[in-house]
């Protein structure tokens, strides 16, 4: 089983590569430089797909790139459906990083009668009671989630009954799915309380 | 020296522990319902950090809920600037979820003259230039940063001279800091990315 860790790393390495886009070949020390990890650490989780690079020569850079864009599935589009259009949900749907990997927003989903109908950054908001309908045969199978605590693990039941397979939950409340369906959170709170840890640690020591 | 993921999985044994308020004591097995972490995880976590709780008999859900609020530092409140009032930043000013928890944001920044003296949630938008002489004698030490990523690392350092000993950053690049400061990165597309490595493997397995 490949860790965790290694996956959120392989993003890096991906974005390192196409960072260096200008020269043919890299060593894992110069990886390491771009990306914060050490050199052993970039080859030791590279082990864990397949034989890359030649050894004491380095990686070749566009073969690298697009064997990890293979491995995450970034080498082929996702459309995403995005659920709350409020404060949080508005901002995401603009936002342009998404469709440069391949994740495009295609269906936007909210409850409140005053925002179903309406646009939000050209595209329709949807009501979330007719999701089954809207998603039918579109081959969405990742949703973000931008509701608010009380209804997520509702519209998580009503998301993967409509064919949804991973969710990006930044709802702080901890929603619970059947096993072959993968949720991640994004916590803003949890984040912020992790740096006050490390400022009280460092003015305790 | 306590593994990163202990802190990570402190914040939501507060957060589960606040959703108990109404009973008295909890045991490691029902905290583990309520935070998807085993009880033998949660047992392990706490004693990096002192004895809490009665063996057999579980833990005190308000003193264990201080005592966690001691050690991440969200017992007192922090004053938080926020650098680029974009889409997303003006998503983020008026975040209700930050204030519940001790966080506040209390100082914006731009570089956009369009923006730099308009209001946002009621809070001025200042020059970044400025931002030594407004964040002096505020006690300011946590910033967020969500300015586009070619200014980012210009940004971060005069974060660093103005003060900030902590960033929460949303610019999908890495960002260098001396050793005494702290940056966490949330990345959405790499997030996404994650999610499309999951259900790849899935398909293929
Ligand atoms: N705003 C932020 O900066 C921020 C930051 C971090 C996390 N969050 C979290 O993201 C979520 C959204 O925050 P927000 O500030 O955008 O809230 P918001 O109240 O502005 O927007 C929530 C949206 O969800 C919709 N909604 C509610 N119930 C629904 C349902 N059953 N089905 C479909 N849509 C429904 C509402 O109509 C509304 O449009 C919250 O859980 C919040 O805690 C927000
Ligand atoms: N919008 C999103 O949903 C989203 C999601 C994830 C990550 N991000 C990332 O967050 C950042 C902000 O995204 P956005 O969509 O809000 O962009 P945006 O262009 O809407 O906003 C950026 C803001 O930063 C300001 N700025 C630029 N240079 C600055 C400098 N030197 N000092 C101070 N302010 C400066 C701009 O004037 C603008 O107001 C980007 O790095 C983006 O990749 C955005």
């Amino acid at each position: 089983k490949i860790p965790t860790d290694t996956i959120k790393r392989l993003f890096r390495y991906y974005r390192a590569l196409l960072e260096s886009r200008e020269t043919k070949v890299v060593s894992s020390e110069e990886l390491a430089k771009l990306t914060g990890s050490s050199a052993a650490q970039i080859r030791k989780d590279l082990t864990y797909f397949g034989e890359f690079g030649t050894p004491g020569k380095g990686y070749n850079v566009e073969e690298l790139g697009h064997q990890i864009k293979g491995i995450l599935g970034i080498d082929r589009e996702w459309t995403v459906a995005l659920v709350g259009i409020g404060n949080l949900g508005r901002a995401l749907v603009p936002y342009q990083g998404l469709k440069s990997e391949g994740f495009r927003i295609t269906h936007l989903f909210d409850s409140d009668p005053k925002k179903i109908g309406m646009a939000c950054a050209g595209l329709k908001i949807n009501d979330i009671n007719d999701i089954k309908l809207v998603l039918h045969n579109t081959g969405t199978k990742i949703a973000i989630l931008t509701v608010p605590s009380d209804p997520a693990q509702q519209v998580t039941n009503i998301l993967i009954d409509a064919g949804i397979q991973a969710i990006l939950n930044f709802a702080p409340s901890r929603i619970s799915v059947p096993p072959e369906i993968r949720v991640l959170n994004i916590d803003i709170t949890n984040e912020l309380a992790r740096l006050s840890y490390y400022i009280t640690k460092n003015i305790n020591s």
